[in-house]
């Protein structure tokens, strides 16, 4: 038996927007941790991993580990009829295939039931190990989405470097070239409108700005973004969800033919 | 020109 109520339903309204373009059916899985994703792009370039801790949850119960296949969009289509202040129970039986999800209005006026059918899904899950990163980049999330934008309408690739001077991000395509550059910035008032830059060894890597545009999809879940680099690994781009974990995007890099 | 590396070049399958 499982039962998971969310009273931030919205929450997973915006989980699912977030993810629902780059992968197309994916296992949930669900412990005593949480509620959780990890699944790749069809290409295996990207990979996104979702946790939400079950402390988030107003009532958590997971009898025993158990994992559902779903397809996003049809979960999207669904969530997308719960209101936005809606609280939202994940509900399913042992063994069942399909899942419940239950959405209340706040003044409990409203009940609303929507039962979608699981799936299995052969998912490959790839171990991450804990990594020292050469340059970590923490900025406004809606600045980073703008800057992937405006590049994408220039160049397909961006190249990401980290100095003493900043982080930059540059493309070039047909019509010319464009650079952008934002400075370590620790004055303005708000701390969610800061960037800062923590710098082990300069680094600079490509990354193909249309998965880079995905990502910028969960720009509604925070309003801070930190962009993790190693000229050795994937880039982490990370939106952490508020009190209740996060959502990561790996991108791996392209490299000089 | 650049390539596209795949994540199995980074991590492997649990």
């Amino acid at each position: 038996m499982l039962e998971l109520r969310l009273v931030q339903g919205n929450l997973l309204k915006k989980v699912l927007e977030a993810v629902k373009d780059l992968v197309t059916d994916a296992n949930f899985d669900c412990s005593s941790t949480g509620f959780s994703l990890q699944a790749m792009d069809s290409s295996h370039v990207a990979l996104v991993a979702l946790l939400l801790r079950s402390e988030g949850f107003e009532h958590y119960r997971c009898d025993r580990n158990v994992s559902m296949g779903m397809n996003l969009n049809n979960m999207a289509k669904m969530l997308k009829c719960a209101g936005n202040d809606d609280i939202v129970t994940i509900k399913a039986d042992d063994g069942s295939d399909t899942v419940t999800f239950m959405f209340e209005s706040p003044n409990q006026d409203k009940i609303a039931d929507f039962e979608m059918k699981l799936m299995d899904i052969d998912s490959e899950h790839l171990g991450i190990p804990e990594a020292e990163y050469h340059a970590i980049v923490r900025m406004p999330s809606s600045e980073f989405a703008r800057i992937c934008k405006d590049l994408s309408s220039i160049g397909d690739t961006v190249v990401i470097s980290v100095t003493k001077e900043g982080v930059k991000f540059s493309t070039r395509g047909d019509i010319g070239n464009a650079n952008v550059v934002c400075r370590q910035n620790t004055t303005v008032d708000k701390p969610e409108e800061s960037t800062t830059i923590e710098m082990h060894e300069p680094v600079s890597l490509t990354f193909a700005l249309r998965y880079m545009n995905s990502f910028t999809k969960a720009t509604p879940l925070s309003s801070t973004v930190t962009i993790s680099l190693s000229s050795e690994l994937p880039v982490v781009v990370e939106y952490k969800i508020a009190e209740m974990g996060y959502i990561r995007f790996y991108l791996a890099p392209k490299i000089e033919d | 020109s650049h390539k596209q590396q795949k994540l199995f070049a980074f991590f492997t399958i649990k």
